[in-house]
Parts: structure tokens; C-alpha cells; sequence
């Protein structure tokens, strides 16, 4: 496992689910 | 005797007035108000009700209307402040006012720290961490052995439990967070400005 992977927040945060500027796009 | 003809702009259900939720919020009137044409939008995807259902907010997020993801359904839940199923227009503005770029750094950082804790319990746990975890890796398509997830889930928490208790209270998040800033990225929406 690479250290980056080590914070599990840091993986969990790219969840698209959590961008809400999705809701903007046209 | 005349008739007085007014003209009633028809809003829909739970709409509140743009000055009482710009008093309340980061937002200015105008903001507020084309969050309003936003909010009308979304609101008449699938069920045209004024209101934003589940459904409506996946499609809106993920241009699917049945794509089942975790965090999408927390924020929803933390959206959706009267726990009716719905989220009204003044939940909407009021809750997507933590991600303005003007709000204050402590309300971004509690709004995550209520996100992650699923359970509501007042902490985030080694298994609703692992539980979001899983969730990561199956919306991005990773496979990781249980082995490897236990060891991310407990390296994160060496780093994050700072009195080793085995849960992440509000304070040590607050700490952890500020030397991660890099958490609260999708906290910020330039878009709302």
C-alpha cells in the first residue's frame, strides 16, 4: 500500500458522491 | 367597484423568502435567488412536487437516478434537516451554504465530522470508517483485500485517535483536519459565490 493510500479520509474524499459542484454542471 | 388584479408568483412548497434566508446564510439575495431557479430545476427532474427527492438529487449528482453511493445518501440525510425524505428550498440553501467559500473554516470541518459519522453517535468509529471505505472502493471500482483495508483503517486511525480510544471525537477531528486540509476540498463550491 502506498503511503497516500494510508489516510483513509484523503481516499474517501474523492467519492463522487462528496462533489456536489456536479449539481452546478449544466 | 374595481377589481384589483394581483399577480401571485407561484413558488413551490417550503419556499422561504430570499431576504430571511440571505440574513441567515452566506448567501446575498441574488444568490439565493438563482439557487432558487437551480432548486426548481432539480426539484422537477422525476416527480414534479417542488421538492427534492432522493432520486432527483442522484440524477442531478450522477446523471443516474438509481446509482446507489453512500456519501451521496449522507449528504442527502444532512441535507434533508426535517427528515421528511425530501429536501425543501430552505434545507437547500441552508445546507449548501457550508460549502460557500465565505464560510467559516469550524462549520465546513463539523458539517464532514457529522457526514462521516454515520451512525449519528457523536464519534466516527473503526467500523464506519471501514464501512466508507468499502463504499470508496466499490464506487471506484478498486479491489483491496479486507487484510489492506483493516491496515489503512488502522494506520488512519493511529494518525487521527490522538488519545487511542478507538474513535475520532469532534476535537481530535478538528486537529486532524487542520493538518489535512486537503479534507475539506470538496467543502468549498466557487460555483455558489
Amino acid at each position: 500500500v502506498r503511503p497516500a493510500l494510508m489516510n483513509a479520509f484523503e481516499l474517501i474524499s474523492t467519492s463522487q458522491g462528496l462533489n456536489l459542484g456536479t449539481l452546478f454542471e449544466k | 367597484m374595481g377589481c384589483v388584479f394581483v399577480k401571485q408568483v407561484k413558488h413551490t412548497p417550503g419556499y422561504e423568502d430570499p431576504v430571511v434566508l440571505a440574513s441567515e446564510t452566506a448567501f446575498t439575495v441574488s444568490e439565493v435567488e438563482v439557487l432558487y431557479e437551480l432548486f426548481k430545476k432539480i426539484s422537477h427532474l422525476i416527480i414534479k412536487d417542488g421538492l427534492i427527492h432522493k432520486e432527483e438529487f442522484q440524477l442531478a449528482l450522477f446523471k443516474n437516478s438509481n446509482r446507489h453511493n453512500l456519501f451521496a445518501d449522507r449528504v442527502f440525510d444532512l441535507f434533508d434537516v426535517k427528515r421528511n425524505g425530501v429536501i425543501e428550498f430552505g434545507e437547500f440553501v441552508r445546507s449548501l451554504s457550508v460549502f460557500h467559500p465565505n464560510t467559516q473554516q469550524e462549520e465546513k470541518i463539523r458539517f464532514v465530522f457529522r457526514l462521516y459519522d454515520l451512525r449519528s453517535t457523536g464519534y466516527i468509529e473503526k467500523e464506519e470508517l471501514k464501512e466508507m471505505v468499502i463504499a470508496l472502493l466499490s464506487e471506484s471500482d478498486l479491489c483491496l483485500s479486507d487484510d489492506v483495508v483493516e491496515i489503512i483503517v488502522d494506520q488512519t486511525f493511529k494518525l487521527a485517535d490522538s488519545n487511542d480510544d478507538g474513535r475520532i471525537d469532534p476535537v481530535e477531528w478538528k486537529d486532524f483536519v487542520k493538518k489535512n486540509p486537503s479534507l475539506l476540498k470538496n467543502m468549498t463550491l466557487p460555483y455558489l459565490k
